[in-house]
């Protein structure tokens, strides 16, 4: 089970979102679901670089276009984890 | 809604009105001039733009409540499939469960491309127990959620006395949670949202959750730095709905489906797992995709099973009896 210092190891949280954001008017449940493996598997990556090297910024550009912003991230050494608005 | 980033493969999972497969040309160009990925092919989709071809790409969703409010290519099914075929060759697309007698309007809709088997240059070690060419998503859409259940996700009904949090409205830290986040732990707690895979033996939980204003919630579980399971809820009644999405590779998944349903009590629901299974080691037993699936109070309306290339799917729609 998770512990509450998990309330504190957080590798961003956006504040100024997290504290505005009203969820009234954003029903319509069903989710769209898109997942891209451009890879198999990352021993063979070429170039030295993955998608966890691509900068935050870019990651947020790319999410403003389909109407989502960051409410905070978690980081392991394997994945990042982005708990989205709406 | 919420986002994975592997080294190779990003997963977005996005509710209400949100564009998401508009976010197709910027992730192609983010690894096209970030990290040198070219998965462009040499044919051209009817516009003359680039078609890519990456190992696989799914794209899926449950019929939406309000297909209306839906905004841009999300309007319809067929025009996602269009837009989807602009970018990827070999695709095929799937309309699962649908009934038109009765007017079923619970359906699942899938795209899926067919496997890029020429990326897979190194040899499958099929000894391995558990290496990582095998891949699960176990997803439980739910629908008619439970007044008892539901009230348990509006801020105004949360018991914030057992968290011992104190906020710091002054701190200038990012990393330092903030009323939603707070709110978000404790209904994680209160649920035992963090309970579900309780008999699956894991070394580390990393957890993330936002209780939103005035009701509804979101959460990220990480499981031993690269498992994953997520949470949305969105309580009001009238349009009630929780989904549920998880890749941990767990034997007993049928406990985690009861777990969930205890979460939310659902009239209806439907639930889809996929599997890609290359150890030589799995048995009969094993390759049954779901242990049982006899859940009362629930009548089983549909259950399908597709061969999809290199993956298997499984296909349930419940419903209370």
């Amino acid at each position: 089970t998770v512990d509450i210092i998990e309330l504190e190891n957080h590798s961003y949280i956006d504040h100024e979102l997290s504290s505005n954001l009203d969820s009234t008017d954003a029903f319509e449940g069903p989710e769209k679901l898109l997942e891209i493996w451009f890879y198999p598997t990352v021993q063979i990556i070429p170039n030295g670089r993955s998608l966890l090297d691509i900068e935050m910024s870019k990651w947020i550009d790319m999410l403003n276009l389909v109407k989502c912003e960051i409410l905070s991230m978690k980081k392991t050494p394997k994945m990042y984890s982005f708990l989205l608005s709406e | 809604s919420s986002m994975f980033v592997y080294d190779h493969r990003i997963i977005l999972k996005t509710c209400g009105t949100t564009l998401t497969l508009l976010c197709l040309p910027k992730l192609f160009e983010l690894v096209q001039n970030d990290l040198k990925w070219d998965f462009k092919v040499s044919e051209k989709n009817d516009n003359n733009e680039n078609l890519y071809s990456p190992y696989k790409v799914f794209y899926s969703r449950r019929s939406f409540m309000f297909p209306d409010k839906q905004k841009s290519v999300h309007k319809n099914w067929s025009d996602e499939v269009d837009y989807l075929n602009k970018f990827f060759i070999n695709g095929e697309s799937y309309v699962i469960g649908e009934d038109k007698i009765k007017a079923n309007k619970s359906h699942w809709n899938l795209y899926v491309t067919k496997t890029k088997k020429s990326l897979v240059t190194i040899p499958i070690d099929v000894n391995d127990s558990a290496h990582e060419h095998d891949d699960e998503t176990f997803e439980i859409l739910m629908t008619g959620l439970s007044d008892e259940k539901t009230k348990n996700f509006y801020k105004s009904n949360l018991k914030t006395q057992d968290t011992q949090y104190e906020l710091d409205s002054s701190s200038t830290n990012n990393t330092y949670a903030d009323e939603g986040h707070v709110n978000g732990y404790t209904m994680t707690k209160q649920n035992k949202i963090d309970e579900i895979y309780e008999s699956f033996k894991y070394n580390k939980m990393t957890h993330d959750a936002f209780a939103f204003s005035p009701c509804g919630y979101s959460s990220n579980v990480l499981i031993n730095d690269e498992f994953y399971y997520t949470l949305h809820v969105t309580p009001e009644n009238g349009w009630s709905y929780a989904s549920f999405e998880s890749n941990v590779q767990c034997n007993n998944n049928s406990e985690v489906l009861r777990n969930v349903l205890e979460i939310f009590k659902p009239t209806d629901f439907c639930l889809t797992f996929f599997r890609r299974k290359t150890t030589k080691k799995s048995t009969n037993e094993e390759n049954i995709l779901l242990n049982d699936t006899n859940l009362t109070p629930y009548e089983k309306l549909d259950e399908i099973v597709y061969d999809l290339d290199d993956y298997q799917l499984l296909y349930i729609h419940f419903q209370d009896r």
